[in-house]
This record gives structure tokens, sequence and C-alpha cells, in this order.
């Protein structure tokens, strides 16, 4: 079973044309393993990302680096798997 | 242990067993309403099974519902569930439900992406495509959502095995998107295709590989306006609405674009509920008020297709 202990889900809002080039360009370089939940549609909208542990500082330092706005809305994958795992399994009981 | 529709628990994800297993007890428990078949495989040999909700006749025009294409958007799959348990529940007593049925067929794919959902509970939570191999590659699976034959190719998916966006080798490579395609195609009068995605918030209509309009798209734009307008009045939820090119991106080999191309005038995709924190892994306890709100606009589209024959 596949883990995701540290992952995180980063909601990123692009405030123009550019910082969404740069996120599509983010998310083009498939050793980071990102994968957007919800993409990229224009600046202001909110874009969804996840990213895997060992990509959270490239990544990070990327958005900072460039001024892209972005909140943590998932702090750890795992924990939100582990509590869903934990409420089927009482459900079924 | 004695089955029992009544005890089946819709607030609660399910895995495809039970799902499967609720299924064969909704078509026993409504014998002259609801029947199962079979439409195919997928690629690691589940059954891909179709509820055909009908009151009679011969080759009705019908309407095609399918959730859960994306294995991870559990509230997909769990809204299929609770939709298929409601349309059940009000033939007979809501006059839209009943006109729909006493004149046309509602056939509904719950589990469309089966292996993807069996793999979301055994071994990776977040898994989307399908599970088939693609060779000279390690990487596993086709995003099932851009296999069709409708600018399959296109800039608006990956040719990368390991994206998750890939496209697969050729359009309908995949037993998933083929079963779908057949069915509809020899079954010839299908006159609406939903397709439920999450999440987003968004109702969609093609086209999604070019950004010219469809042909109706002021009927199909305002059928959405008001669908979303009925779902929002619920619980206040703001769905987006537009053609998926306009409305998110360009994306190629879509559902929507393939069976507006085929013929189908009614082509909708729907992005459920997002609570703004959890996105795929979203509580358990919003199931009932997704499902529940998005109900109206589920039966605004099939209303709107009963009084619009062509």
């Amino acid at each position: 079973e596949q883990l995701f202990r540290g992952d995180q889900v980063l909601r990123i809002t692009a405030s123009n044309e550019e910082q969404i080039t740069l996120l599509r360009v983010l998310g083009e370089q498939a050793e980071l393993q990102i994968d957007f939940w919800r993409d990229l549609t224009g600046p202001g909208h909110p874009a969804d990302l996840w990213v895997p542990f060992p990509s959270l500082q490239a990544v990070k330092i990327f958005l900072e680096f460039h001024s892209i706005s972005y909140s943590v809305m998932i702090e750890d994958v795992q924990a939100l798997l582990d509590e869903e795992k934990k409420n089927m399994t009482r459900s079924r009981r | 242990i004695q089955r029992s529709i009544s005890t089946f628990d819709f607030a609660s994800y399910h895995t495809l067993e039970e799902i499967y297993d609720w299924m064969d007890m909704l078509v026993d428990d409504h014998p002259n309403l609801v029947s199962k078949i079979q439409i195919g495989q997928s690629y690691e040999n589940r059954p891909l099974y179709v509820l055909k909700f009908s009151t009679g006749g011969s080759n009705r025009p019908a309407i095609w519902l399918d959730t859960g294409i994306h294995s991870r958007e559990w509230i997909t799959q769990a809204t299929g569930v609770w939709t298929a348990n409601k349309i059940v529940k009000e033939y007979g007593q809501d006059p839209s439900v009943t006109a729909i049925l006493d004149s046309m067929d509602i056939f509904f794919e719950i589990i469309t992406n089966p292996d993807g959902f069996v793999f979301t509970h055994s071994s990776n939570r977040l898994w989307r495509k399908t599970r088939s191999i693609n060779a000279g590659s390690s990487c596993v699976g086709v995003d099932p959502n851009r296999n069709w034959d409708a600018g399959f190719g296109g800039s608006g998916s990956s040719s990368d095995p390991c994206s998750e966006t890939y496209r697969g080798p050729y359009a309908h490579s995949e037993s998933e998107v083929k079963a779908i395609v057949d069915f509809i195609r020899s079954h010839g009068n299908v006159k609406s295709v939903i397709s439920i995605h999450s999440y987003s918030q968004m109702l969609l209509f093609p086209y999604g590989y070019k950004r010219t309009p469809a042909a109706h798209h002021q009927e199909l734009n305002e059928l959405a306006k008001k669908a979303v307008s009925d779902l929002a009045a619920m619980y206040g939820t703001k769905y987006a609405y537009g053609s998926v090119a306009d409305t998110i991106y360009l994306a190629d080999g879509t559902t929507v674009d393939w069976a507006y191309d085929n013929g189908v005038k009614y082509s909708f995709t729907f992005e459920l509920r997002d609570t703004g924190r959890y996105g795929f892994l979203l509580p358990s306890t919003q199931i009932i008020p997704t499902a529940t709100e998005t109900w109206p606009a589920l039966l605004d589209i099939m209303v709107h297709v009963l009084e619009h024959p062509y």
C-alpha cells in the first residue's frame, strides 16, 4: 500500500498570466511528481496542487521565489487517509 | 446475513463489493423498474455494470449517467448510489421523475472505473486512471477522460504514460471507455449523457477540445444556468458553468465532447462539491448534502431532455 506521509496539498492563487505560465512549467517537471487536483483556470482562481513530501521544499521555494501566493490546504495527506479508513471501518462495524 | 436495502448506509463510503451487492438488492427490490446489465469488462476483468431504469417499451429515448470514471473522486460514486436510490424512490411520487420514466429509460453506470476504484481502496487512495499496463513504460494507467475519440491526441492531454492526464495509445484503448462507446452506439437512441466528476463545482458542456462554441451552445448554457441555480438553492453552493474550454481549459478526448460529436445534444459533465479543504478526501459527512443538492440540477437536465425531444 502506498503511503502519503507528509505529502501536502497546496492551494495556489496565481495573480497574473505570467504566474500561470510558471505554474504550468512547474507542473511539467516530471521528477517532482506533483499533481494538480484542481487545475489552473485563470488569474485569481485557486488551483490545488498535491506535492509529495520529497518535493515540498523545491515547490515551496519555487512559489516563494516567484511571489506566487499559496496556503497549505492539507497538512498531511496520510493523516486524512488514516481518518477516512478509520471511519469506513467504524461504519462497516 | 440477510441482505437488506433498508440498512444500507448512504452516508458512508463503500467498497466495490458493497456497491455491487447493493445494486443487486436494488434490482431484487424493484424488479419492474430496475435491471442490471453488463456492458463489458474492465482491464482487470471486473464486470462493468449499468443499472437500467425502465418502465417498459422498446428502445425508448434514453439518458446516460455515469459516476466515478476518475476512481479517486469518491464523492461521485457515493452520489451515484444515492441518486440511483432516489430515482427508484421518486418514481410514482415525484411527477417529474414519473414523467421521465414513463417515456424514457435511464442508464446509470455507478462505478465506471472499477479497477481504479478497487486500487483506491487497497493501495493508493489517490489513484485517478485506469489500471492498464502501458507498453514500454513502468507507469500504469490511462486517464479515461482523455481517451475518447473527440480531439484525441491534442495538446489538452498528455502523451506521457506517467502523467495523470495520459491519453492512452489510441482512442478507446481503454475497455472501460470502449464499453460505453459500444453501448451508446448500439443503443442508438441516447439523448443525454451526464458524466459526473468531482471536485470544483462546475457544470460543463462541449466543447473541451476546441474553443469553437457548440451548435447548441446557447440552449446548453441556459439549461446549465438554471441547473446550477436550482442546485445552489439547497445549500448556497456556487457552481460555475459554461463550455469546458471556456470555463477551465482545453481538454482533449473527453466524454462529453465525444457524446456531443456523436449526436447526443444534451451532453454535460458535473464537477461536484468542494468544501474548500479536503478535495478528493471529502469526509463522508458531505455525501448526503452533495447528493441532495445535485439532484435538482440533474432533474432539471433530465426534464429538459424529456420536454425537448429531437
